[in-house]
């Protein structure tokens, strides 16, 4: 794991985040389901909590989809490639490229669709920047830079752990396991045990 | 392009009818290396400029030259993906450069705290067997 130059992190009373969505998105609630999960297998781990603020203007961290240029001078770059970014603390600025085929549930392995991407997989790594965490050389890692489409990668790895837990420390309920997203759709739920801290 | 579930999207992408992604027109690099010289390769160093690997690259006249800077930059990125340092654009280096990403910096400020950044023994997760 890495974390940003001079180790930016969430200050000490701030453990409890709110998140907004840009309201132009109009987004459903089932990609909004989507964010919870992502953020609770962070707040599995770490003391840190997320909550949806009703202001978007007044949330701690803000998520919106954006096509080519957007203004924080990292255009995005249409079909794959470049996918999301995300800011260091405590800016909390989220930016996914709305050019992909997202997919927010299912077995995304079985589209017939190359650029399909699936979406919690992207979320839970740019929480991670989010929080402080930069890229991981662990290919194993939600924080490893590349995805390959048609690939969920969703539960943090020991190395992920270390990484947030070394930031806020850990979640004495932590018990090895992230939780999964509460949808009513078939999930990854395999467990982690492989990917225990120490 | 949001989909529900896969499928829900919708049949003119279906199965291989998608727009050339971002980077696939680095897949013609195969097997170039230092001292070369080939059309495109400058898209590659804009590629590494943006990730952090050339910080300092020249805003007018980029060439697509195989120079010192982009064999430099090759070499920490193959480190940082654990690929074998070889310099040179080879075939599981093309295709890992390929792949979509995310789009923060591996090396920021010119210093990568990815495996390039790290001591040689932290990196010693792989075992190499030589046969006589």
């Amino acid at each position: 794991y890495s974390f940003f130059p001079s180790t930016p992190v969430w200050p000490q009373n701030r453990r409890d985040l709110t998140y907004a969505f840009l309201p132009e998105n109009e987004l459903s609630d089932a990609v909004k389901i989507v964010f919870i999960g992502a953020f609770q297998r962070w707040s599995a781990a770490t003391p840190l909590t997320f909550k949806e603020a009703t202001s978007f203007y007044s949330a701690d961290i803000k998520i919106g989809f954006f096509v080519g240029d957007h203004g924080d001078s990292e255009p995005f770059d249409g079909v794959l490639g470049t996918l999301a970014h995300a800011f260091s603390p405590p800016s909390g600025r989220l930016h996914l490229d709305g050019d992909e085929n997202w997919v927010i549930t299912g077995d995304i392995s079985k589209s017939s669709v190359k650029s399909a991407v699936d979406l919690e997989s992207v979320a839970v790594h740019e929480i991670g920047h989010l929080l402080g965490l930069g890229h991981s050389s662990v290919e194993d890692a939600i924080m490893y830079p590349t995805i390959s489409s048609r690939t969920k990668k969703v539960e943090l790895a020991s190395d992920d752990v270390l990484g947030i837990q070394t930031l806020y420390g850990a979640n004495p309920n932590y018990d090895g396991t992230t939780t999964s997203a509460p949808s009513t759709q078939a999930r990854d739920t395999s467990a982690a045990g492989d990917h225990l801290g120490s | 392009r949001l989909f529900p579930n896969i499928s829900s999207i919708p049949s003119y992408l279906v199965p291989n009818a998608t727009i050339p992604a971002a980077w696939d027109a680095f897949k013609h690099f195969g097997n170039c290396h230092a001292g070369e010289k080939v059309d495109g390769l400058g898209k590659l160093k804009k590629y590494f400029n943006r990730f952090g690997y050339i910080p300092n690259l020249p805003t007018t006249n980029l060439t697509d030259d195989f120079d010192e800077d982009l064999e430099a930059a090759l070499k920490t990125y193959q480190k940082n993906f654990n690929l074998n340092v070889t310099g040179e654009l080879d075939g599981p280096t093309l295709e890992h450069l390929v792949k979509p990403r995310c789009g923060n910096p591996d090396v920021v400020n010119g210093t990568t705290t990815m495996n390039s950044g790290k001591p040689a023994s932290y990196n010693s997760t792989k075992f190499h067997s030589v046969s006589h």
